[in-house]
């Protein structure tokens, strides 16, 4: 799931990206 | 943010939901049935059989009837945002639909289909979404990262 991305790459960029919007909670009904 | 490049890669990924029709160039996102079937795919309770079937599904429309399906199109992703994300998108270009059905324009596209990328990457199965962009290709991945963030700095 590209978590074990180098950081500092572009590839890692992404991968903390869409990590970080996996983990967000969103939506009125959760 | 080069919109021409955005629309083709934002084809590329809704080429990556079940849709029946063809969904390869910005004509054949026209008449708003290749996108309202990924919103069925995204949400199926609420883009439901009910919702589909206000659309009209023929071969060759004429451009009202392409715009008319847009303009419901847009509507539902609208009402669906407030009525079930809870989010308000205030200050971003909406689409001219008309500028869509009739001309066939990948700038009004491209924020058609951005408005489609916010609903899959927030609804109820957004780690299925979120991880089938994660396949794609990196420069896909970074335009529809781009596009994220330009649309979440609108809510």
């Amino acid at each position: 799931d590209g978590k074990g991305a180098p950081p500092g790459t572009s590839e890692g960029m992404l991968a903390n990206f869409f990590n970080s919007l996996l983990s967000k909670k969103t939506g009125a009904a959760g | 943010m080069d919109r021409a490049q955005l629309c083709l890669s934002l084809i590329k990924w809704l080429n990556t939901f079940k849709v029946t029709v063809p969904n390869q160039t910005v004509e054949d996102l026209s008449d708003g049935i290749a996108v309202a079937q990924a919103l069925r795919e995204i949400a199926p309770d609420y883009f439901n059989d009910a919702w589909f079937k206000k659309l009209k599904v023929e071969e060759s429309l004429n451009w009202r009837l392409k715009v008319s399906n847009l303009k419901k199109v847009l509507n539902g992703m609208l009402e669906y945002n407030i009525e079930v994300l809870g989010i308000q998108i205030q200050g971003f270009q909406m689409p001219d639909v008309n500028l869509i059905g009739e001309r066939h324009d990948s700038v009004e596209t491209s924020r058609l289909l951005q408005l489609v990328l916010g609903c899959a990457v927030r609804c109820s199965e957004k780690q299925f979404h979120i991880q089938n962009i994660m396949k794609m290709e990196e420069s896909v991945q970074q335009m529809i990262m781009n596009a994220i963030q330009e649309l979440m700095s609108k809510e």
